[in-house]
């Protein structure tokens, strides 16, 4: 089990380092296995001779390296930025960076499905095509298949086909679908 | 394992019975706020064995069944269907000699809910296993919800953990 | 200070079930007062001669209702739909109804600046709409002034000026003086 | 009190001295993602007393200072200036006297920050109920950060006290 977590790491901290390059056109991203800093800590209190806490000591040093014990650490940089806490990027960045990581695991392990709830929501039009274009070329290599909840008319414009939800009823919702002709009767409806 | 359609009959909003085919390529979904998108993905997330009630939004198991509108009554029963070809074999366990797989969830008001998959009534647990054997369910990192494709990054490195074991 | 929150309450309240009605286009809304189910218990742990619980049933039952203890229930029911678990409504109904509260609070205590940071992000085209317009309306009215970032066209064409920031030189922001037509090419800048 | 403008100097992405102005009525502010249109906000919020570095989403408050680029030495120094008309006399202490306040929030990286209000140097508790008297402030309810405006909605009603406290 640990060779293949160690393996599956590597492939996916290969692919977001590429896929977080391209969705931000530029920058450099990874992922790190961290550790809990508390082993030393849970060391100290369990050791009551000398000998059992060189023992838990060495015992922890080795379970320190434990992939299966392993957070995982995300290190961002936009383009031209300096690297910092993920917690300074933006909302648009930090929304991109997450979809670089999701996207690393379908390819490292694709799934049947994949459901995105308006994830692009806080993006800003250049980021929305770049993010489009992504999803076209996973949904194409990787075979899942992909639904997508938008209200960004750019998203819209870029779907194999498209179903719209109403109220004719209200409280009642009913599904049709539509060709992007159509989006505005749909959206509009709710006047 | 491949999705071909999912079934909403009185799940939510969705009172009338509703089918959404799930093609190949992308799938977009649109319509105003309020009308019924995200109750689709949950929908999706319910049929593949979903055990939390706060995770369907509402108070208990219940609220998924449709609660009446101001001109029709409540229902008692949601049922969703989903709908997989299984001519790659991928399934491991309950229904590995069918082409076609439908799972389907029933919840009655106040007596839980049971599944069935080709008709077969299965437990909670083998409708889990049948998805995660294929990389996928209810708690799959790629149904991404509503306002949460973030939650990752604000995450600890100790709760990111599903990233790594979900790909092994 | 009982009765200014008393009073402060209810005219919040007025203006909350007003402005609710006119940004969903319908339905209604209303606050309670509600108050932690503890105090029962409490009650009988404390009283340990019938008479000390009596007094403290008494004690608690004035405390009970008590605007001081109080916290704030919401009752939200779009137009045609039941009402229900404020969890059940979607995302952007929930900002909808969370604009309706903060914009009843202005109205009942005006506050000199407004940012509000892509607040109509969740919002689909005919909401955005009626937000714009009630901002608006709340700025003549009450004379607070609005700051309002937003990445939706609709909205930008609705403020009395805007201001561009871009990134020219990579992680140094700039701030620009933008008109209507030049929103373009702010935007087209990140590429 | 009205506020006119905003003035940012070694401020996170704003290095060089920018100036907002803030006018009557709606002002628009518009911009690709990651360009700096969410640290205007934070910047109104420090200037006006805010506290805690984890609402400036950093780690330690002398993250709020220009931290550097792939061109740029990072800085040492930052500082926030916001202009105030207080021609009504709406500020009760400090400096009622005046027509114009300028209250100004500077940080030395490893030394804090201080305040001062038309140059006259305060105690950060000053500054927050000059504010607060204004029904404004770090912790108003009408600074509506990102992704944050529905919070009210998911909080419990004993959270929700703010509403009332602050219209008192
Ligand atoms: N059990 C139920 N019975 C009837 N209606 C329900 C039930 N549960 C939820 N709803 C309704 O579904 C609506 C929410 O739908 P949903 O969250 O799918 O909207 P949405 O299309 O995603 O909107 P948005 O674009 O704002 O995110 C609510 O208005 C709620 O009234
Ligand atoms: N101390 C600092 N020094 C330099 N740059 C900083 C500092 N703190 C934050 N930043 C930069 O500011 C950027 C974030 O800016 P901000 O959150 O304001 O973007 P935004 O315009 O709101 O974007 P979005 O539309 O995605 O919300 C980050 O990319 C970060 O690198
Ligand atoms: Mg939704
Ligand atoms: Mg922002």
């Amino acid at each position: 089990a640990r060779e293949r977590l160690e393996e599956s790491f590597n492939k996916i901290n290969e692919h977001f380092k590429v896929l977080f390059t391209r969705l931000f056109g530029g920058g450099a991203a990874e992922l790190k296995l961290a550790w809990p800093e508390k082993k030393d800590e849970v060391t100290a209190e369990e050791g009551s001779a000398l000998a059992d806490a060189q023992e838990a000591e060495a015992a922890a040093k080795s379970k320190k390296k434990d992939p299966l014990e392993a957070g995982l650490e995300i290190y961002a940089q936009p383009p031209g930025k300096k690297l910092q806490n993920l917690s300074l990027l933006s909302g648009g960045e930090q929304a991109l960076t997450a979809v670089a990581l999701l996207f690393a695991m379908f390819l490292t392990n694709p799934s049947p499905i994949c459901v995105l709830d308006e994830v692009d929501a806080p993006l800003d039009d250049a980021n929305v095509d770049r993010f489009c274009s992504m999803v076209e070329e996973i949904a194409r290599d990787s075979g899942t298949r992909f639904l997508v909840i938008t209200h960004h008319r750019l998203t819209m414009a870029r779907m194999d086909r498209l179903f719209g939800v109403t109220m004719a009823e209200r409280g009642i919702s009913q599904l049709v679908s539509v060709d992007l002709t159509q989006t505005d009767e749909i959206l509009e409806a709710a006047e | 394992m491949q999705f071909t359609r999912l079934r909403l009959t009185g799940f939510k909003s969705f009172v009338d019975s509703t089918d959404l085919p799930i093609e190949p390529g992308m799938t977009g979904v649109i319509g105003p706020n309020g009308c019924g998108k995200s109750n689709l993905v949950e929908a999706l997330r319910w049929v593949m064995g979903e055990t939390s009630a706060k995770r369907m939004r509402g108070g208990e198991m219940d609220d998924v069944i449709f609660g009446g509108t101001a001109t029709r009554p409540r229902r008692e029963i949601a049922e969703v269907a989903l709908l997989i070809d299984n001519k790659e074999r991928a399934v491991s366990n309950v229904a590995n000699l069918q082409d076609e797989l439908e799972v389907v969830r029933r919840i009655e008001r106040g007596s839980g809910s049971d599944f069935k998959v080709n008709g077969k009534s299965v437990r909670a647990k083998d409708v889990q296993i049948l998805f995660a054997d294929a990389s996928t369910g209810a708690n799959s990192p790629s149904l991404v919800s509503q306002g949460k494709v973030a939650a990752i990054i604000s995450a600890k490195p100790q709760d990111r953990r599903f990233v790594l074991e979900d790909a092994a």
